[in-house]
């Protein structure tokens, strides 16, 4: 069918059968459909301009330009669906793709995102982000957490502490995220939990971002004294994105319990097995 | 006999901003990663030391440290073999164990050595296979469970049906 669906008891995530991308979660136990997109884009970093000569590098981060590239606009999709677990295998670019996965029981979507080597032979850096477009009206709020514990609220141009004159729109609205970043309305909240730190942000009314990956060509003048530029071809970078749509009211016993178990994930050991008995008894 | 004294220091060395943030030179990064590494050796010993006196058995415990890009030669080899799940937090998990095995049919048993569901995936772009399984493991616990190749069985390896009219 060109339905390209992916489902368990409790989440249904469905794409685009044209263009591979996932574009609706839905929370089957809690009623909840939310239009979701999801892709993957990079900044071009900024080597300075009339405005400024700072280069974004190792300590700074400033694209070039407000609205990022699209690493692609369709996926070349794969599915699988067996009792435990159903994926969609999305291919963007040769150096970026992703398995969006639904293992039975789970509650969450995982995306598994692999990003890299990232291609810097048209002499641009560039600073990947996986942006996640909703319809949701946030009035320029969103959420991100502090060392996993607090959860601050982030007004977009704004800081409570002295009057913001904001000169760089985006790098100036990106913060920590070190377990979680959400937005919410009134009634839903989608929250994406990281299996690290990275920078993210909610650059416009229902949108939410992460930076996964980097490469620059240009040091920032901070110290390094080295661009931000591993030897060789440069890292591939693998790592996975849980994403929630509940309640706003109730997601946050949903995300806590789940970012923790991500934190302290179990440790999967294993033994050929008939070893001997550690005791005589 | 285990140490963590040495993940510890090297955890002490990356609390500086560099470490955290990554604004250091290239081989200041390697070396931190270095330091790690070496750090989480000794802690395997100490692991498999509790886990040999905890289950009673001296096994030649393996940990495979690629598991997120499908390497462990283990279960990429051996016919049968045992999966330690070790569960760092003060709450039962249910959790779905993924495996890089090779192309063949298995039967994976729970403690109590009653067969649990499992599956045999092909991992995208690559002819790889993992074995999936959901393992229950109790609060600040582990469990054990055996998995068995089935021989002559080929299992129904779920390939990735190509969804896109483009070619893979």
């Amino acid at each position: 069918s060109g339905d390209l669906t992916i489902q368990n008891e409790h989440i249904r995530a469905r794409f685009d059968p044209v263009t591979g991308l996932l574009v609706e979660v839905e929370n089957l136990d809690q009623n909840l459909l939310l239009p979701v997109r999801q892709a993957f884009y990079w900044y071009n970093a900024s080597v300075g301009n009339n405005l400024s000569t700072q280069v974004s590098g190792a300590y700074i981060f400033r694209p070039s330009r407000q609205e990022p590239w699209m690493v692609s606009h369709w996926a070349q999709t794969r599915l699988v669906k067996t009792r435990l677990v159903q994926e969609v295998h999305q291919n963007f670019s040769a150096w970026c793709s992703q398995v969006v996965r639904l293992y039975r029981g789970q509650w969450h979507l995982e995306l598994e995102w692999t990003v890299g080597p990232i291609p810097v032979g048209d002499g641009w850096g560039k600073e990947i982000i996986s942006r996640f477009d909703t319809a949701l009206e946030t009035k320029g709020l969103f959420y991100t957490d502090s060392n996993g514990r607090e959860i601050l609220e982030r007004r977009r141009d704004y800081r409570p502490t002295w009057k913001l004159n904001q000169t760089e729109a985006v790098a100036g609205n990106y913060y920590p995220v070190n377990s979680r970043i959400y937005i919410r309305d009134g009634t839903m909240q989608l929250t994406v939990l990281t299996d690290r730190s990275q920078g993210g942000s909610s650059l416009k009314d229902g949108s939410m971002e992460l930076m996964v990956h980097r490469k620059l060509l240009k040091d920032d003048s901070r110290g390094v004294g080295e661009a931000l530029l591993e030897d060789g071809p440069g890292r591939w970078v693998r790592g996975r994105h849980l994403v929630l749509l509940d309640k706003a009211r109730t997601a946050a016993s949903g995300h806590r319990l789940q970012a923790e178990k991500e934190v302290l994930a179990p440790q999967v050991v294993l033994a050929p097995g008939g070893g001997a008995p550690y005791g005589l008894k | 006999s285990g140490d963590s004294a040495p993940l510890n220091e090297a955890m002490a060395v990356l609390q500086h901003h560099d470490a955290v943030s990554g604004t250091s030179r290239q081989h200041v990064a390697d070396d931190y990663a270095r330091q790690l590494a070496a750090g989480w050796g000794p802690c395997e010993v100490l692991l498999s030391n509790a886990l040999a006196r905890l289950s009673g058995f001296k096994e030649n415990f393996t940990y495979c440290r690629n598991l997120n890009i499908s390497v462990c030669p283990l279960s990429q080899t051996a016919k049968n073999f045992q999966v330690i799940i070790y569960n760092p937090l003060g709450r039962n998990i249910d959790w779905m164990v993924r495996l890089p095995v090779l192309e063949h049919g298995f039967v994976v048993r729970d403690p109590n050595d009653t067969v649990v569901p499992s599956d045999v995936v092909t991992l995208p772009s690559s002819d790889g296979q993992e074995l999936l399984f959901p393992a229950s493991v109790p609060a600040l616990g582990f469990s054990t469970y055996s998995v068995s190749q089935v021989p002559g069985r080929r299992p129904y390896a779920h390939r990735p049906q190509p969804r896109s009219p483009w070619t893979w």
